[in-house]
């Protein structure tokens, strides 16, 4: 089965869909096969990826309701060895939607067993060996339940004072998701965003970071790099859209960081 | 009775927070009287605002679940004509708790009228002219709940691409609540941030905006400047703490022009 990596932070903007996409995408160039579940209503990660609105007529918000499962929305992406499910607005029904429900929070992780199973039967379909999951800037259900789905959980944050405000009340969140929903949930590490070495308040943010957290946060830092923003306008990662540039090097630098850390689990 | 003013935008980042604590500081500083209410369960705008933790005992949540008055949690700031509803990851529980509430999105207006009516007994306090609402990056019950007091919705814009493809999104939902819950609901504007003048796509997506959105959009635009992240480290608006950078600046110019504009309504 799948590895389930999940880039979370309650804190907006702090680069969890520019992390997503561009992971994804260095993790299939060196021929790994990825699914990214977009689970945001906003479905960035889906537009990064160069999805159409007519594309997406079933998205996670059918699984998570039950009416669709996971293989019928998965959909290729221009980008050999990624794979997505899309999702559109209307996935912001489903925090209401699900309250109610049997299995509010595993709903994606029931759907991900079912997956695999189905996928064991030889559906035709070739197996993946990550899947990423793309959260919201909350900690409604939605991201409860991509935690409970989770083997580990990357933390985007940008090198700012509000970010690093927040981070200790996502964490207190995932302890508790470690003691309910899924006690095999590790953190896997925090990856400093937006870093901008001419200015004093990155150096310092990143210093109190690792500070506190030591090896959890990786050694490669993601610099603020325009070419990362300008990509989705595109519809391309930025390592296809200009893989030369500071933000892809870095992103490929992480890829290959955290898959020596996979190796050495 | 105060004019009441939402700073929202589900999308992550995109200066919500430094918009509604600079404004608020700008707008006291030609004489209004301005009170905050921090509707986020991140209480960037309280931490902002130099409230510390010890001091948010009761708050916002305390108001919408109904065993607080708002005048029981309006604190004084540092900042001369500023005072505070602050919030903190409590709120988080919210979302829950309300959905089987009765009038669940109209806690928050419900609370301001009866705080209208408190002022009026001359309860010693004075009364503010303006309220501003810091709304979390969700279309959540929350933020409905800002959108259902409110008399005009200020949209805070960053120039980037995944910024501008959920404004559709928003707009639609701001439609909804108009149609339903608030008829008086009004776009009053909105506002350009972290605009940096050295790359294009800042040009193009403002260009955009401003052709399909015309007057809508403020003339005033928010340069990306460092000086306004720095500050809430030291829980001062960047007004306060650095009034000749660019950030504040923008602000002050920014409620000049949003006071010119409430005169001609
Ligand atoms: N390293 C970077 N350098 C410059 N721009 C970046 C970088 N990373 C992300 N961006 C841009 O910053 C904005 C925020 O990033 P992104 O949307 O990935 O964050 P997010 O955490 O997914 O946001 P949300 O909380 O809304 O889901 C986007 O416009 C993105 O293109
Ligand atoms: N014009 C600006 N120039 C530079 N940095 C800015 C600017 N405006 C805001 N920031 C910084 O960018 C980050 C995002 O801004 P802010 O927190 O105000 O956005 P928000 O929309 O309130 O975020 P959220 O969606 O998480 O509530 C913060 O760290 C803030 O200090
Ligand atoms: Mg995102
Ligand atoms: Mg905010």
């Amino acid at each position: 089965a799948p590895r389930v990596l999940v880039m979370a932070n309650q804190k907006g903007g702090v680069g969890k869909t520019t992390t997503a996409i561009n992971l994804a995408t260095a993790l299939a160039a060196v021929g790994e096969r990825v699914l990214i579940i977009d689970i945001d209503p906003q479905g960035n990660a889906s537009t990064g990826l160069g999805i159409a609105r007519t594309e997406r007529q079933t998205t996670i918000y059918d699984v998570l309701i039950g009416t669709a499962r996971l293989s019928d929305v998965v959909i290729a992406t221009k980008i050999p060895g990624v794979a997505v499910v899309p999702s559109t607005p209307d996935l912001a029904g489903a925090d209401l939607e699900l309250l109610s429900a049997p299995r509010r929070n595993f709903r994606l992780r029931d759907a991900l067993t079912g997956f695999a199973a189905e996928r064991g039967k030889g559906a035709g379909a070739e197996g993946y060996t990550y899947v990423l999951i793309d959260c919201p800037p909350s900690l409604s259900v939605l991201t409860m339940n991509a935690l409970a789905a989770a083997d580990g959980l990357i933390v985007p944050l940008q090198c700012e004072f509000f970010a690093l405000e927040g981070l200790s009340h996502l964490l207190r969140t995932v302890e508790l998701v470690r003691g309910s929903l899924n006690p095999k949930l590790e953190i896997l590490g925090i990856v400093l965003t937006m870093f901008d070495k001419r200015n004093n308040l990155s150096d310092q943010v990143a210093a109190d970071v690792r500070q506190h957290f030591g090896d959890k946060v990786y050694r490669t830092v993601i610099p603020r790099n325009v070419r990362l923003s300008e990509a989705p306008s595109h519809g391309l990662p930025a390592i296809l859209y200009d893989h030369k540039c500071p933000g892809s090097q870095a992103y490929i630098a992480l890829a290959t960081e955290i898959i020596q850390r996979e190796r050495a689990l």
